[in-house]
């Protein structure tokens, strides 16, 4: 600890029960896309449906877009960083729950 | 893949709104009741600060929308608009856990529950380090409120914190955004005025500056004429800033300023006060020794209250009485009504288009430096006097024609009440 304090302990950090998980790699990345609704579930039995690392890129670009950053479809540092900075726990993205509950139901 | 559709399955059960690009109008009534609930409070901050932020949270939003809102801590739960509470983890029987310190903060559902993670370092405005609960609760207020998230700089709808600013205000586009939901703030005023003050520059030199306010029963607002808005903070009760005048309201102020006169006075029911600006309060006595405040008879014969408003007008040196739909012109010199007067308010104010005039009972005259112009005001709606300027372009106008009435909200912007208990914070 510090050797002096203020005098009102403002300085001083409570001890941190727990902390977010921190994203780092895709897998985290993509727990985050989907919790704020990037991810756009789509139809098992859609020929077109694009592959899991599209939807990946395709979320992960409209993040980007979304947060200012440049649009590179790659889970960068920057990516990172504006992932993991305090936010609304409220998605961005409404999901739609109608294709989604379908895709769960037929899974 | 599976993790994943859980994830999404388990975001279904969350009660889903129609979240559309501008949000939605949540609430059909104005005034909202809010609670912090007592199984909710922060563990960083004293209650007291709790509510205080939350408080002042909320009378942000109502500073620039028609909504009120007012702290409820007897009714029953169920009658509460908005309920608010701290926790961590799984938290007050909600189905969206927090995640710790960092990342998510706080998170609110449409049906008006508000929850904080207590995990998160929040703070008091202006502590500096740490997350400001004053910036987390106007967000998630906003959300309540029926705002989706708003992907523009400044927006406080932003999803991500944004770390400390000097002084977090409601910008432009927040104000809009509420204000298309529920509508601009309308609604009448009891006068309308440039306060005139003389100050020194660094050379000596005097130099005249104006501030305009608008007055409502028992608080008033400073416009910043050349922010198009109100000051930040206002309304402020009456007697916070005009000491000695009535605390529920006037009817009118007039500044009688000549080469010869200046003088500022108040307006209610049957009386009037003389105002001192250089101690900013009322004069208790006038040079001959009356005490104030005077029968208006007295101080201006022919003239009685109640009036409904009045100002001066510097170029014939008159001031303007409004009394239903009679005016009263009084030559301050004089120290008598012009001659011919009362007459009718359309004799003296005619409409320039035909039926487009207040008719009488005027709420409030308004000389605006800004506009170099004179503002007749009745309910929502004003009507603004022909000058000089507008009858050398267009000679055909009357002489003290109303041009045709616009909107008041539409001129002076986000003039908007707060509800009593959050006028003193």
């Amino acid at each position: 600890e510090k050797l002096f304090h203020n005098r009102d302990h403002s300085d001083v950090q409570a001890p941190i029960s727990h902390q977010a998980e921190v994203i780092t790699d895709k897998y985290t990345a993509e727990i985050f896309l989907s919790r704020y609704g990037f991810f756009k579930p789509s139809d098992q039995d859609d020929y077109n449906t694009p592959t899991e690392s599209e939807a990946f890129i395709s979320a992960l670009k409209e993040f980007q877009q979304i947060s200012g950053l440049p649009v590179t479809g790659v889970f960068d540092e920057a990516t990172k960083v504006a992932m993991n900075k305090p936010r609304c726990g409220v998605p961005d993205k409404e999901i739609d729950l109608t294709a989604s509950s379908e895709a769960v139901r037929r899974r | 893949k599976r993790h994943l559709a859980t994830l999404v399955s388990r975001s279904r059960s969350r009660h889903k709104r129609d979240l559309s690009e501008s949000g939605y109008m949540a609430f059909s009534k104005k005034v909202l009741r809010w609670r912090l609930i007592g199984e909710g409070y922060s563990s960083q901050l004293s209650i007291e600060e709790q509510r205080y932020i939350l408080k002042l949270a909320f009378r942000m939003w109502s500073e620039v929308s028609p909504l009120e809102f007012v702290e409820d801590t007897r009714s029953p739960l169920e009658d509460v608009d908005i309920r608010l509470g701290f926790g961590t983890g799984r938290h007050l029987g909600c189905n969206q856990r927090f995640d710790g310190t960092g990342q998510e903060f706080a998170h609110a559902w449409f049906l008006g529950d508000i929850h904080f993670d207590d995990d998160e370092h929040f703070t008091a405005p202006n502590a500096g380090s740490g997350i400001s609960l004053l910036k987390v609760a106007v967000h998630e207020i906003g959300h309540v409120l029926g705002l989706p998230h708003i992907y523009r700089p400044g927006s406080i709808m932003q999803p991500s914190y944004l770390p400390n600013e000097s002084g977090f205000e409601m910008g432009w586009m927040d104000r809009k955004a509420i204000q298309h939901l529920y509508g601009d703030c309308k609604g009448r005023f009891n006068t309308v005025f440039d306060w005139i003050r003389k100050e020194k520059t660094p050379y000596g030199e005097v130099v005249i500056r104006f501030n305009t306010y608008f007055m409502r029963d028992g608080w008033y607002w400073l416009y910043e004429n050349k922010n198009n808005r109100t000051r930040y903070g206002d309304p402020v009760a009456l007697q916070v800033g005009w000491r000695g005048i009535p605390v529920d309201g006037v009817d009118a102020y007039v500044h009688v300023w000549s080469r010869k006169r200046d003088a500022m006075y108040f307006f209610k029911g049957t009386q009037f006060w003389r105002y001192n600006s250089e101690n900013d309060q009322v004069f208790q006595r006038d040079p001959e020794g009356h005490r104030y405040p005077m029968l208006i008879s007295k101080g201006f014969p022919g003239v009685s209250g109640p009036i409904d408003t009045a100002f001066y007008d510097r170029r014939d040196s008159l001031i303007y009485f409004f009394k239903n739909t009679l005016v009263y012109a009084f030559d301050v010199e004089a120290n008598s009504l012009a001659r011919g007067f009362p007459k009718n308010i359309k004799d003296v104010f005619p409409p320039v288009a035909s039926r487009d005039h207040p008719d009488g009972n005027i709420d409030a005259a308004y000389f605006s430096y800004t506009h170099n112009a004179v503002f007749l005001l009745k309910g929502t709606r004003f009507w603004q006097v022909v000058g000089s300027r507008d009858r050398r372009r267009r000679p055909f106008l009357p002489r003290n024609g109303l041009l045709p009435h616009k909107e008041v909200d539409q001129h002076w912007f986000d003039i908007c009440d707060v509800h009593p208990t959050a006028l003193k914070l």
